[in-house]
């Protein structure tokens, strides 16, 4: 988790890039 | 495999696949149909082509690799709309993440290839491989550039783009993924309904072999970039770490 934290983060966010 | 991981779907529940995955691409993509429509497909004069040349080479790596990032995010969007992906675990999630997202967006990237003028879309207007010179990779860029004629003489619909990505993003053979039959019999559902759409488009029966050549292509292109990446790294470490976004080091030079 923490070597890939951003990709981690990336697909626990509920908010996509897309949508904001 | 096990009889598990050969799923049996009706004609109704291709369609419904086919889909909901159309539906993920066009939602995710980062150029929407109409946008495109209104692009005037400009190339980059001379003089602008030079400024990217004369680029110091550092500065050059560092921008493409903000613009692989910035794709990068879109891609993650579409796998987290697929349906089955964010129900595995989260190691296979990362796992074909990592070796996916490249190559689904060397996928996409038909979408804004202009084959005529061999060119495709960068930094604000359409690009020729000597924009991307002072890369110093030339045979990186020259293989990307036919990667993007060839998968545009296919002249694949948004649908047939849309499965054809998440079959590339799909794929069980991996290494490092712990639960491979999930991801099995997902990339089986999406391949199984990829074909359906192909039939229901009239397409050559020999259009679904070309594709699984060019995610053998693909492979190879994302092969030739870690490659490149690397030799750059080993000339300029100090780039990598200080000036390229995060992400693409999560996702490239871990």
């Amino acid at each position: 988790k923490e070597k890939h934290k951003i990709l981690h983060r990336l697909l626990q966010n509920s908010t996509s890039p897309v949508e904001l | 495999s096990n009889g598990d991981a050969s799923p049996t779907l009706t004609l109704a529940e291709h369609d419904h696949l086919a889909q909901i995955i159309c539906k993920s691409h066009l939602e995710t993509c980062q150029y929407l149909r109409e946008e495109l429509q209104e692009m005037s497909w400009q190339s980059f004069l001379q003089e602008e082509v030079e400024k990217y040349q004369n680029k110091p080479q550092e500065a050059m790596w560092q921008l493409c690799a903000v613009k692989i990032t910035d794709a990068v995010q879109y891609v993650v969007e579409f796998a987290k709309r697929i349906d089955g992906f964010m129900d595995l675990c989260q190691n296979d999630q990362i796992v074909l993440l990592k070796a996916g997202s490249l190559e689904v967006i060397f996928v996409r990237m038909c979408r804004v290839f202009d084959s005529q003028n061999n060119t495709v879309y960068f930094d604000g207007k359409f690009a020729s491989p000597d924009v991307f010179k002072s890369l110093g990779c030339d045979d990186l860029i020259s293989s990307v550039f036919d990667f993007g004629q060839s998968i545009c003489s296919l002249q694949l619909t948004e649908e047939e783009i849309a499965l054809f990505s998440a079959f590339v993003l799909l794929s069980a053979d991996r290494s490092w993924l712990r639960e491979k039959l999930q991801v099995e019999k997902l990339q089986r559902k999406t391949e199984s309904a990829l074909q359906h759409i192909l039939q229901k488009n009239h397409r050559d029966d020999g259009v679904l072999e070309k594709l699984r050549c060019k995610a053998s292509a693909l492979r190879a292109l994302c092969g030739l970039h870690s490659e490149k990446l690397a030799a750059f790294r080993t000339v300029y470490p100090d780039a990598v770490r200080t000036l390229f976004p995060p992400l693409y080091k999560e996702l490239f030079a871990a």
